[in-house]
């Protein structure tokens, strides 16, 4: 968001998830949201085929953090020939788990009256990134001192024109808290935290140099390499 | 005082990581 904005995670725009030439005239669109605790899978159903559309319902296949429907898909009259219509499905974290390749990777079903189809879709990690990811300082640093050091992975952000603070704030909108900030030698470093929904915490270390739109991030977590979705 | 110790134990940690 720009000046004056509420800050929020980002929203990435729909993209079809299924084509309608793949699911005898069904397209799905759809994009991830986390809004105040909330998850929601906001999809856009369109009706490419001759016939009419009932009977939705949607199932994922089991994945890396127990994503599932907390609810029906509601899709409440029938779909025309040609006509669109927007639904929000909110999910629950408490599904079967079965780490997936790519990790974010989601498998969906979805029926009608005519068919049941299947598609993949993938989430940004963030969507599972918990209102209460900001780690106790003291408990921070104990954490930082102990994590092995092959457990840590690097990654450069090109491109990014804000400073620290301001980079900050955008990230504490999809819950990745900034602990502490230290300028060394012209450089900001930023310690962060994010906890996710199934418990495990990953620390970061963001350095910022001023007029330098290049940021590195050092990812600190012990389990299912996950920092590069991060 | 104790809060006194985590700042400093911050800014040895980003010093450290800066010139190791």
């Amino acid at each position: 968001g720009g000046v004056g904005m509420p800050t929020g995670s980002y929203v990435a725009p729909k993209t079809v998830w299924l084509p309608a030439m793949k699911a005898k005239g069904l397209e799905i669109s759809g994009t991830f949201a986390r809004r105040g605790g909330i998850i929601q899978m906001d999809l856009t159903l369109t009706n490419k085929a001759m016939s009419v559309m009932t009977d939705f319902a949607i199932q994922f296949n089991r994945n890396s953090f127990g994503l599932a429907p907390a609810g029906p898909l509601q899709v409440l009259t029938p779909l025309s020939p040609n006509q669109t219509i927007d639904v929000s499905l909110p999910l629950s974290t408490s599904g079967p788990v079965m780490k997936m390749e790519p990790l974010n990777n989601l498998q969906v079903a979805v029926k009608n009256n005519i068919d049941v189809f299947y598609f993949s879709c993938q989430y940004p990690l963030s969507l599972i990134f918990v209102e209460d990811g900001k780690m106790e300082r003291q408990v921070f640093l104990a954490t930082w001192k102990d994590i092995p050091n092959d457990s840590e992975a690097q990654f450069q952000i090109k491109d990014i024109h804000l400073n620290s603070d301001a980079a900050s704030n955008k990230l504490q909108g999809s819950n990745i808290f900034t602990i502490a900030k230290r300028t060394v030698e012209g450089q900001d470093m930023l310690y962060q935290s994010v906890k996710l929904t199934n418990g495990i915490w990953v620390l970061a270390e963001m350095r910022i140099q001023t007029g330098n739109p290049n940021y590195t991030v050092n990812e600190n977590q012990e389990t299912w390499r996950m920092a590069p979705f991060i | 005082e104790l809060e006194d110790g985590v700042d400093e134990a911050f800014s040895r940690l980003a010093e450290s990581r800066t010139n190791p």
